[in-house]
């Protein structure tokens, strides 16, 4: 593995977006793991539509919340293609699911792998390395406060809570950390980003990752 | 769908500040600690920020399986 790496090098991830009021957290994170896959798999990097997946995914509440395996089996399950971001825009508010014709552009996944790498780290930093950027739940209670460094502390592994998107990371310096992209808008953290501390599964970030194929 | 209410923003305000000076004293410039401070989410209580931001529901998921070692025929 290398010491330092991160998907954003490559032109593969889209900006940092805003949730808003919306619990959408969960469609934020899944739909940019697709959109970063599909871009490593040669495919100019889109924004893909969170707003369909917030309406559309069964089993999820929308802006109320949901989850991620859910969101992923149901586009396993439905073969359903996201459309563009500026064919279905974000609202901020869950709304009555709109359909489209399959001749219309889209992108679907073939499959998923969701795992437990706690005590595994360094397995997940594969799979980061191997396929791109991981779905991950983390606990992000302290998050709120959150404006830079690299968080140890303040979090529980075992209450997550929140969904992000992990690019990266960065074992160069003394305490090695996951770069993890948040849906909070641009001003918060690190331009979007969080650091968190690897290897000891902080905020339980190990704890439900998730990896897209497409 | 909640009305603003600036006293009571004014408050929440108060406590993150508290907060975050609690926060920030496990702070330590050596191992690039996390730092806490004001910003959009300042005027939320927590339980607020949880209730509109920490709507991800969580799953179990199988552990990561070991290594698997496998042999290849035919390959010289």
């Amino acid at each position: 593995l290398p010491l330092k790496f991160d998907w954003r090098d490559k032109h593969v991830v889209t900006p940092v977006r805003n949730q808003q009021a919306c619990g959408g957290c969960w469609a934020f994170s899944v739909v940019g793991a697709v959109e970063s896959a599909w871009a490593i798999k040669g495919q100019p990097l889109e924004d893909l539509s969170v707003q369909q997946m917030i309406d559309c995914s069964f089993n999820n509440d929308g802006c109320s919340g949901g989850s991620t395996l859910n969101a992923l089996l149901w586009m396993n399950q439905t073969r359903v293609k996201l459309v563009y971001d500026s064919d279905y825009p974000f609202k901020a508010r869950s709304g009555l699911c709109r359909y489209f014709s399959t001749s219309r552009p889209g992108f679907s996944i073939r499959n998923f792998a969701a795992f437990d790498y706690s005590d595994k780290e360094d397995e997940m930093a594969k799979m980061l390395v191997t396929f791109g950027p991981l779905v991950a739940i983390v606990d992000a209670v302290s998050w709120q406060d959150y404006m830079g460094g690299i968080i140890q502390h303040h979090c529980s592994r075992g209450e997550a809570n929140h969904a992000v998107v992990i690019t990266g990371f960065d074992k160069t310096g003394s305490i090695p950390y996951w770069i993890v992209r948040n849906s909070w808008g641009r001003s918060w953290g690190v331009d979007g980003y969080a650091h968190v501390k690897m290897g000891s599964n902080i905020c339980g970030i190990a704890d439900t990752v998730s990896t897209i194929f497409v | 769908t909640w009305q603003r209410n600036p006293e009571r923003e004014a408050a929440a305000f108060r406590e993150s500040l508290s907060r975050q000076r609690y926060l920030n004293s496990f702070f330590s410039v050596e191992n690039s600690s996390a730092f806490y401070g004001i910003n959009q989410f300042s005027y939320l209580y927590p339980e607020e920020f949880k209730a509109i931001y920490l709507r991800s529901r969580s799953s179990r998921f199988p552990r990561h399986p070991a290594e698997v070692q496998m042999s290849l025929l035919n390959v010289s």
